[in-house]
């Protein structure tokens, strides 16, 4: 078994969609096809903390998180157990806290990639952690940082000049599955 | 270690998503 949130169609005869933790715990996932037949309650705190056995600690801690937020506090708290044994089988363990703090790195990093999000936010997000927290100004952190810094820079280059067509590329975007996307997304790359 | 709700205030503060609140857990074989 695998656990998710059922979301119910916001009207009659829209889609049910299932939300799934992702990896590491870096945000939710939409489950696509999945079969009803296929679904079943998870009322029973064993039968959630069966199914999420071989989970990683991250996985678990934000899992614990959204338990406690959303009033099962039984799960939660055996989440949250679950998530620091996991922890703690690190070759260097790292605090709770630091765990979250690189959960949210991987999550803000990741929405800069993401359709539509607002990246002059996941920069300003980015920017926080990292004073916040100084294990992650790391060479490689930093580089990103610059780099999303010039992305969302005001764009000085002339419309038409090749400055121009490097810049669009920044809205590039592909399907990771092949489905076939607008044709404005592409645009970019194909001139 | 911290407790669990202060887990979970750190967490929000950061930003993190959490699920809409009308939904329900489920287990998906």
């Amino acid at each position: 078994y695998d656990v998710a949130y059922r979301v119910p169609a916001a009207k009659s005869g829209g889609r049910v969609r299932y939300w799934e933790v992702e990896y590491r715990g870096v945000g939710l996932r939409e489950r696509e096809y999945v079969e009803p037949a296929a679904v079943e309650g998870a009322e029973s705190t064993s039968d959630v903390m069966r199914a999420v056995a071989f989970r990683d600690g991250d996985y678990l801690l934000a899992f614990a998180v959204q338990c406690q937020e959303r009033g099962r506090f039984d799960l939660a708290t055996r989440l949250y157990a679950q998530a620091r044994e996991e922890f703690g089988e690190d070759e260097k363990p790292l605090t709770v806290f630091e765990n979250l703090h690189l959960i949210a790195w991987v999550y803000w990093r990741k929405q800069t990639t993401e359709r539509g999000t607002d990246r002059a936010q996941d920069l300003r997000r980015l920017l926080e952690l990292a004073e916040e927290d100084p294990s992650l100004r790391t060479p490689s952190n930093d580089r990103f940082l610059r780099r999303l810094e010039r992305t969302v820079a005001p764009r000085k280059s002339k419309p038409g000049t090749v400055e121009a067509l490097i810049d669009e590329l920044t809205e590039y975007w592909d399907d990771p599955l092949g489905f076939p996307q607008k044709p404005a997304e592409r645009a970019s790359y194909w001139k | 270690h911290p407790v669990l709700a202060d887990v979970a205030k750190e967490y929000k503060r950061l930003g993190l998503p959490l699920p809409p609140a009308h939904a329900e857990l489920v287990r998906i074989n």
